[in-house]
């Protein structure tokens, strides 16, 4: 996984952007 | 030692076939126990979505490839299907960890994180497979594997058989890349021209659900200031 940009934040992952938080 | 494209592509395969160990696409024993601790169990309606999503994938993998391709449609589900449950266990794991919760009912009963989640695992199987190669991209595409029939199945094909809404899709690609660290360069790299393609045109089909979301947001009203523009 090098090069590749990780931009999610520690409050941001599958669970938010899937609106299940 | 340089490969020939043709070589890459048999390494790459052996590689993802090697990671994927269980032999099983069901989901492991840590993946039960997560359904379980669902206020609502979601065990029933992902499994008859695997079963479901798996007979769309090989009737349209058998029209694109050829109708005497159908067993290989298959395994390429299978394998698919294995990496699906991989994943999500990673996921889960990860999740647990960051918000300390151990159920997570709203999301495994969420139809289109399922989706999303296959559909970017057979994305990495069928890239696997053809070489990293976009159609109609203009991201070039490499050459030996990619001249296989299996080359038409290319991005964004997947989103058409499931579909899916490229916006949902691209929701699970960075998740995807964290979970799976054995993937391998080429194919994070594959991910990630999905995700720019996504960006920069699919998700902006007249059909996308980003455009409720903009809808809504602009209901709501502006809420933070906008940030200052950056020097």
């Amino acid at each position: 996984s090098q090069d590749y940009h990780f931009g999610l934040e520690d409050h941001e992952g599958v669970s938010e952007l899937f609106d299940c938080d | 030692v340089p490969q020939t494209p043709i070589r890459a592509a048999m390494t790459s395969i052996q590689q993802l076939r090697g990671d994927l160990t269980s032999g099983s696409d069901q989901p492991s024993s840590n993946l039960l126990v997560y359904y379980k601790n669902c206020t609502v169990d979601p065990s029933g309606e992902i499994k008859k979505r695997v079963e479901e999503l798996g007979e769309v994938f090989i009737q349209r993998f058998a029209q694109a490839v050829g109708q005497h391709c159908e067993g290989l449609g298959r395994k390429r589900f299978y394998l698919g299907a294995q990496l699906y449950y991989k994943v999500m266990e990673s996921m889960l794991k990860s999740e647990e960890k960051r918000l300390s919760v151990q159920n997570f009912s709203k999301l495994l009963n969420n139809a289109a994180f399922h989706t999303s989640l296959l559909a970017c695992a057979l994305e990495v199987v069928i890239a696997t497979y053809v070489g990293s190669s976009l159609k109609n991209g203009g991201f070039g595409r490499s050459s030996g594997a990619s001249d296989s029939v299996e080359s038409d199945l290319c991005f964004p094909w997947i989103l058409s058989v499931f579909q899916l809404p490229a916006f949902d899709f691209y929701k699970v690609i960075e998740s995807f890349i964290k979970a799976e660290p054995t993937l391998k360069h080429d194919m994070v790299k594959h991910l990630e021209q999905c995700e720019h393609v996504i960006m920069e045109s699919l998700a902006w089909r007249t059909d996308s659900p980003l455009f409720d979301l903009l809808k809504q947001s602009r209901e709501e009203g502006p809420g933070e200031q906008a940030e200052p523009p950056a020097t």
